[in-house]
């Protein structure tokens, strides 16, 4: 939030943020070897589509500015999604 | 809203609670009413009963801990993850643990506890997260003074329950559908170059590098306004906005609240005590006049010489010819007025004091 509203490029911690989130609130497994990680590339795009789905964001399966300001807001330990 | 997946609910509506521990943020009677109270929301609206026992297996226990406390879902320390709570059922079915490492409160600081376990409450009882930004049961911790069941979270829980007793339903607040065509708002007004409208506890506002509509609550922003505002404009030359509610004001300058505020309208713009509240306002910023409508009627007070110009107040359509007898909002842009009334929207050139377009009130939304 902010006037203008904040439009910043993702960081490399907020790139780890974007994992646990997923982790924590999407269902987004960590395990995985090196060729599992791929897939979970392509695993965490398609998490955060559904992240950003739920809160009403624009689905970029990105990390953008708006998606990370959602993230580091205070919440329920509660998935979103069914495990 | 969402059901907890698979539809668990209590069979027994007669349910029991126990705190099992207590947070040293509050007091023992501060953490008891507000656990109290969150309960009580879910049981006005439902036929569910919940009483307090001290001592023994309560449906639904309650306690404070912290990082790894055995349930297989650790706590983060402070921020984060604030507390969960279990889907109804046997052992640790229905209970609530709230992470220590936060601050609780009593009051709008973080976190207020009685918020927080209302939300918590509805997961024991088989709701799952809303993604109605103004439900109870949305995910994100968000406080806008006052905690109430939205009409989302009482039809989530009278999906599951069925309603209650009372002879009259409680309803609660809708949040705003930014594309509803039938959508009105209370207060309109340009921020630092930006557009923002206002509706019950929440704002809206466009952003050109987003084509979302970002709708949050008000206090997001300045938890020390009221709700459901009236009027708002900006005094762009003192990056300076004023939001009007009843005979009061509030000044703000981004995101901080003036100091001294709120002030009253009578002695600080001259209205006389007749007025009771202003409908709509806006300032043009290249005359420093800024136009007050209050009923049929509108006024012109003078920024530079802190004062109401004579001849004032004029019937609206003396000075804006062709928008109706009543405002509900206005702001300025690009030189034009844009009125607000209903679901009308009307493009206004000062200048020539004629309208240019007849446009949907939510036409900025991008529908």
């Amino acid at each position: 939030h902010g006037f203008p509203a904040a439009t910043s490029e993702t960081q490399e911690q907020d790139v780890e943020m974007v994992k646990k989130y997923l982790e924590n609130y999407y269902n987004l497994n960590s395990n995985g070897k090196k060729v599992e990680r791929q897939r979970n590339g392509g695993l965490v795009t398609e998490k955060l589509k559904q992240m950003q789905k739920f809160f009403g964001l624009r689905v970029t399966g990105k990390p953008d500015a708006e998606t990370l300001n959602v993230m580091k807001q205070p919440r329920c330990g509660v998935p979103d999604v069914a495990p | 809203f969402v059901l907890t997946p698979g539809n668990p609910r209590w069979e027994n509506t007669n349910l029991t609670y126990r705190i099992e521990n207590y947070t040293p943020d509050l007091s023992r009677a501060d953490v008891d009413q507000a656990i109290e109270k969150a309960f009580q929301l879910w049981s006005n609206v439902t036929p569910l009963t919940f009483t307090k026992v001290s001592e023994g297996q309560a449906d639904i226990m309650i306690s404070f801990v912290r990082g790894d406390h055995r349930d297989n879902s650790p706590f983060d320390g402070p921020g984060g993850n604030l507390a969960h709570a279990f889907q109804p059922g046997a052992g640790i079915g229905g209970d609530a643990h709230f992470d220590d490492d936060e601050w609780w409160t009593s009051n709008f600081q973080d976190y207020n506890l009685y918020r927080v376990a209302a939300h918590e409450f509805g997961h024991s009882l088989g709701l799952a997260h809303s993604t109605d930004i103004g439900a109870l049961m949305y995910p994100s911790y968000t406080f806008s003074g006052d905690v109430q069941l939205s009409q989302d979270d009482i039809d989530g829980i009278q999906a599951i329950y069925g309603p209650s007793q009372n002879p009259t339903q409680p309803v609660g607040p809708q949040t705003p559908e930014v594309c509803d065509s039938k959508l009105t708002f209370d207060a309109i007004t340009t921020i630092r170059g930006e557009v923002m409208f206002f509706k019950d506890r929440f704002y809206m506002r466009t952003n050109p590098l987003y084509p979302e509509v970002e709708l949050n609550f008000i206090s997001v922003f300045w938890p020390q306004l009221p709700n459901g505002l009236q009027a708002a404009y900006e005094v762009a030359d003192r990056d300076e906005v004023r939001f009007f509610k009843g005979n009061k004001y509030w000044a703000v300058k981004g995101q901080d609240v003036l100091r001294g505020y709120p002030r009253d309208i009578y002695r600080s713009f001259g209205f006389p005590r007749t007025v009771k509240s202003i409908d709509a306002a806006v300032s043009e910023e290249d005359t420093g006049k800024t136009y007050f409508f209050v009923a049929n009627k509108c006024w012109r007070y003078d920024e530079y010489k802190q004062s109401m110009d004579a001849g004032y107040p004029k019937m609206i359509a003396e000075d804006f010819p062709g928008i109706g007898n009543k405002v509900d909002a206005v702001f300025q842009k690009g030189g034009f007025f844009y009125f607000f009334h209903g679901r009308r929207q009307y493009k206004f050139d000062p200048k020539t004091k004629r309208i240019l377009t007849l446009l949907k009130a939510n036409s900025w939304f991008n529908c």
